[in-house]
């Protein structure tokens, strides 16, 4: 009989599965509970296979997979506990011009139910948004903000 | 619920009086290098009640109020406030809209509101109880932190998906 | 009476100020011994200005100050103690154009009487290369290398 | 001193027996995410002695072995050549060319060579002793490490500077 946690923990398992399923365009992932004789103190487990390669440990991953991985898992909670804003500091930094344009389009899906606000120098991700602020130090070393249209951004983005 | 206005003056580099509208879909922030783009997460954990300056890249509390630049001095105050459309009533006050403010001086002393009403740190905090956006939270990363989520303990996992249940 | 170190560390100190200000197109950077009772233990304090702003603990510096900065010092020391070779795994990640720019510029120099072999997604940087290589997996799982001119870049970064 | 040509089977993601010349100069290395660029650092760093798995993300030693994809079964041995200009005698070799091999098998066994002469893993590393490429090195930076410089306690730093002088 499973405890409040592994209930949760399924529900989990299942929308990073389907999650992780979506942003990659394939492969499998999967959360699960340590083996450990006491099920309250087990930690979590996660394992992942990259479309068309073996399952890996985590540490073998590259950097724009694990980073993939990580904004999959995250997206994943999100949908199954959305919280009332999601504040992301340049997380799409790590990936490549493909895997960034389906991080775009994930993304901006998820706003349509989500507040987001989101840092990044990437224009993929800069043309999902709904509003861009532009900032700037025109004066050195004091900070000023800006409602930008897309065009406007060529300019001053980083 | 979704945040809607934000104002700043005194807050790290934003030594100028600063206010962002915000959309309650997709906003997107840019900039160059060392602008102030991850100072504006700052504010906004600050305000909503972030205890530790280490969560804010500071190491005194004092870091956290303009200090100066080559042809500006330094401020003796950080003023942030946040107005948070409340028309769903995640957070439990009768009020459609909810303001927010924080201000810290150089004497050490600190000052929290609630629409205007002072109140203590811990008031704030405990208005976000249950609303999903505790420490061990999911919706605000920050530069660099994505891999923790994988990086950590398969504990610190646990501890991440319990607060989020 | 100095120690050893503590010359060895001036020199390094004299080639960060140097090198740092190249970089950054100005500012000022610092290394020094920590205040302490044994100079054999005392660790190195590092201090930075960044142009225009005020000497700030590192820790408030921001992610691409930090990554050019540390950029500075890496290469002040290479300057100081050549490396007979030098591999940089994406370390152009965080910076902006502006100084991105500035680091293609300064490592296409260094690249004179050192050997480089540098992994990136940036135009600028690939564009101070002598010789492209792309990697890609055309069979799922299995890495294949070939040689690239800068035109063909564009079809295979990522 | 320089590197003149790497080749690679079975290590990681290189299945295919892979030739790479570099140039003197400047190198660059692009492709997508996860095709196997920095496999190319780990499998330098590993035919130049690097003895702990963990510094090239692996955690049981055979993890550098060819482990299979969905159309290409798993390999027995791991092999990475390089071949070094060594016309300034940077190492202490009379030969102007000087080439590094190691395998590694799947049943746990290693060899080492340098110019086709078996040789054991110290003899590797106490090739490059004083070349200003030990441990704490300015030389390499693997991918997410360059903050290390700058992040690590103040006598981390002291360390490296220390290599370095
Ligand atoms: N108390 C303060 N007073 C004045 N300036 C400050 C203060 N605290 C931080 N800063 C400055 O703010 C800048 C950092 O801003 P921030 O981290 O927001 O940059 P960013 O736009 O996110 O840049 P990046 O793209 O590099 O991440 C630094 O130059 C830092 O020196
Ligand atoms: N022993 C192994 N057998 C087969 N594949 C492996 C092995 N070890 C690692 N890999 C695979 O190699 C890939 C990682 O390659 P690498 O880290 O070089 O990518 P990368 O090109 O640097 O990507 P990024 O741009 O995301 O950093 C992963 O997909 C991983 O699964
Ligand atoms: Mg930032
Ligand atoms: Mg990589």
């Amino acid at each position: 009989m499973s405890t409040d946690f592994q209930q949760f923990l399924s529900l989990a398992d299942e929308s990073f599965q389907q999650t992780f399923r979506e942003i990659f365009g394939g492969g499998e992932a999967q959360l699960s509970l340590q083996q450990e004789e006491d099920p309250f103190t087990a930690g979590v487990e996660i394992m992942v296979k990259m479309p068309g390669k073996k399952a890996q440990s985590l540490n073998l991953l590259s950097g724009g997979e694990r980073a993939l991985t990580c904004i999959a898992f995250i997206f994943a909670l999100l949908r199954l506990r959305p919280a009332p804003f999601c504040l992301l500091d340049e997380i799409d930094a790590a990936l490549d011009q493909t895997n960034l344009v389906r991080f775009a389009h994930f993304i901006k899906n998820m706003a349509e139910s989500t507040q987001f606000i989101v840092i990044t120098h990437r224009q993929a991700t800069i043309e999902a948004g709904k509003k861009i602020y532009g900032v700037t130090m025109p004066q050195n070393g004091v900070s000023s903000v800006l409602s930008l249209t897309l065009p406007e951004v060529e300019s001053i983005a980083g | 619920m979704h945040l809607k206005r934000l104002e700043i003056k005194g807050f790290k580099s934003f030594a100028d009086y600063t206010e962002i509208h915000l959309d309650p879909g997709m906003n997107i922030i840019v900039g160059p290098n060392g602008c102030g783009k991850s100072n504006v997460v700052d504010a906004i954990r600050w305000v909503l009640g972030e205890p530790n300056i280490r969560q804010l890249r500071g190491q005194r509390n004092e870091d956290i109020i303009f200090n100066g630049s080559d042809e500006k001095r330094p401020l003796g105050m950080a003023m942030v406030e946040i107005t948070i459309d409340n028309s769903n009533h995640v957070l439990p006050l009768d009020y459609n809209e909810v303001t927010l403010a924080r201000k810290y001086y150089r004497s050490g002393e600190s000052e929290f509101f609630i629409n205007r009403s002072p109140v203590r740190l811990k008031d704030i905090n405990q208005l976000f109880t249950g609303t999903g956006m505790g420490k061990q939270g999911y919706s605000i990363i920050g530069q660099g932190e994505l891999e923790t989520v994988l990086k950590g303990q398969p504990f610190d996992r646990r501890l991440m998906l319990e607060e989020a249940s």
